[in-house]
């Protein structure tokens, strides 16, 4: 058990430290083993600079940086143990056009294997879908799901 | 493993039988607020076996029934069907194609099919418990939820990596 | 203390009932006392519909819905007791793009007496205000503001 | 009563003195993810009295005290002024000009000053708090923080009613 705990940490905290500059444009991070000499107890402590900045506590990251920086500890996560499709809904609502590009430039590049469903209001994660459905309400309160043509929802 | 369709009839908004279907690679949804999107999601949650009405934003599960409109009335039954290609056999079924269909009604009665056949909740919630997807994975991320990830305490987060291996 | 309870509510409430269609272009929503016996004790619920919809519980609101009730109540408290200053640290977050432009007319036709400072990165919020610092951090790690143009910003 | 200017000196990432001057209707404030938008809007909490480190995304106070690049030493003082036009005595002071300043120092003593003038603490909470724009009031909604006004219980909600009397 230990030594298997002792695997899955090194992997998910490598493939955190490696996505972290892709999703921020530069930048590092890394996950840390609060008591590395006892692995059955010990807790995961989350340290994250952005690019150009010193290391700081977590909490004195902006919204935008936290939300990035969860989003990549979330790949990080299935990077190791891959699942099947992944629906995200809205998790790019904090990140300015420039981190939402890099965000959904990632989504894009992954594995086509993985399918992504993702919820947004962003342009920038828009354009980079393969597909869009347009969900509407043309007669009041009840759903109706169209396909849309990615060049006419990005230039809405 | 992948997912080929998702079919919602008299879930929450979706009064009309509305079918999805999905591809590889990333598939967008947008739409203005209040339309249904986070709606799909929870579709999805629910017919892969969420148990907690307030994790739908319900105060009872028959809250997700379409409670109607000024021009239709109330439906009586919420039907979510998730269809899957199992070449794989990444779900722990011998079958190519896996059909996974949850029923509620008015009165709080349910019903769980697996490719068509009578089950219980509890068959839906270990067939993807057992393939990876269930509960603790990061398949699903819904609405707010994103930072979650970090809500956790340092001692709680070594089960995220647990569980992960 | 019942009395001015009492008139202080009713205030609010007509207040919030007033605002909420010229949020949402439309639709009602009103606040409740859970107990209009007991002026004393009785607690305040929210009731909202946006446009077309039938009145539900409020949880089953979407994310944009919610925010945007929120922000509609958080209007008719100032409208009852004026603040002299109001600062809003990306509330619109959520809202789809016609309801950020609602809002942020709503902001623009606001008695100029009340000074809104709106923390955002909405181009609808950007470009009905009255003027823009932009925060850049060109040196890593160390903000500067400048005076923008809202032209430029709003082409960026 | 209005704001008319804010000066921000070694608070958080604002290691050089920075000035925002303010008019009438509607100031937009813009800016990548992490440039130091936020940090104003607790550069203004703090300076009206904010106690709380942790509501300022800090451990201890200090920790709002500009903390160094790979460029730059950490300083040993932040400040943050905040100056009013009080022709109208919304504030309750007689005087047309306030000015409220509040230092914090690298071994955690505080100076606070109105009209330049040393003050404590409480001077300064109570002059807004007399002023009906204390920490009840409506006046500042920090990010993330819209819909706080509904997580709320029924019988708290009476409470923000009561305080807007
Ligand atoms: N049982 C139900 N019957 C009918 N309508 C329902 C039911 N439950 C929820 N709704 C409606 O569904 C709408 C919410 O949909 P949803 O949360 O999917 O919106 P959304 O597209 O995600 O919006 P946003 O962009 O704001 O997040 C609400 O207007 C709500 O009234
Ligand atoms: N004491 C400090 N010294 C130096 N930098 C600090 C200090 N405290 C916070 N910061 C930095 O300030 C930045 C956060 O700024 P802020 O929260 O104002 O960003 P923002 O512009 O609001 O971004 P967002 O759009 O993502 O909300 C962080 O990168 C953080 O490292
Ligand atoms: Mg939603
Ligand atoms: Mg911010």
């Amino acid at each position: 058990v230990r030594a298997r705990f002792k695997a899955t940490f090194r992997a998910v905290s490598e493939a955190f430290s490696e996505i972290f500059p892709k999703m921020f444009g530069g930048g590092q991070a890394a996950l840390i083993l609060t008591d590395p000499e006892d692995l059955l107890n010990t807790g995961v402590e989350i340290k994250a600079s952005p690019p150009g900045k010193k290391l700081q506590k977590l909490s004195l990251l902006s919204g935008g940086e936290r939300a990035l920086t969860a989003i990549t500890l979330l790949f990080a996560i299935i990077k190791v143990r891959p699942v099947p499709f992944c629906i995200l809904d809205e998790v790019e609502a904090s990140l300015d056009d420039a981190n939402v590009a890099r965000f959904a430039d990632f989504l894009r590049a992954y594995d086509a294997k993985t399918q992504f469903i993702v919820i947004t209001h962003r342009k920038g994660t828009m354009m980079r879908a393969n597909r869009l459905y347009g969900v509407t309400m043309q007669e009041s309160g009840v759903s109706k799901v169209v396909s849309v043509a990615i060049s006419d929802q990005v230039s809405a | 493993m992948s997912l080929t369709s998702l079919i919602i009839s008299g879930f929450k908004s979706f009064a009309d039988k509305t079918e999805l279907t999905f591809d590889k690679g990333v598939t967008g949804i947008v739409g203005p607020n209040g339309s249904g999107k986070s709606n799909i999601t929870e579709a999805v949650r629910w017919a892969m076996g969420e148990q907690s009405a307030k994790g739908l934003r319900g105060e009872h599960m028959p809250d997700v029934i379409f409670a109607g409109t000024q021009l239709r009335p109330a439906m009586n039954l919420a039907l979510v069907t998730l269809k899957f290609d199992n070449q794989d056999r990444a779900l722990k079924k011998d079958a190519d194609q896996i059909e996974i269909t949850r029923k509620i009604f008015r009165d709080g009665t349910s019903e769980f099919y697996i490719n068509q056949k009578s089950c219980r909740l509890k068959d839906i919630v270990s067939l993807f418990l057992d393939s990876g997807i269930g509960r603790s994975s990061f398949s699903i991320i819904s609405q707010g939820q994103v930072e979650e990830i970090f809500n956790s305490r340092p001692e709680d987060r070594r089960t995220i990596i647990e569980e992960t291996a």
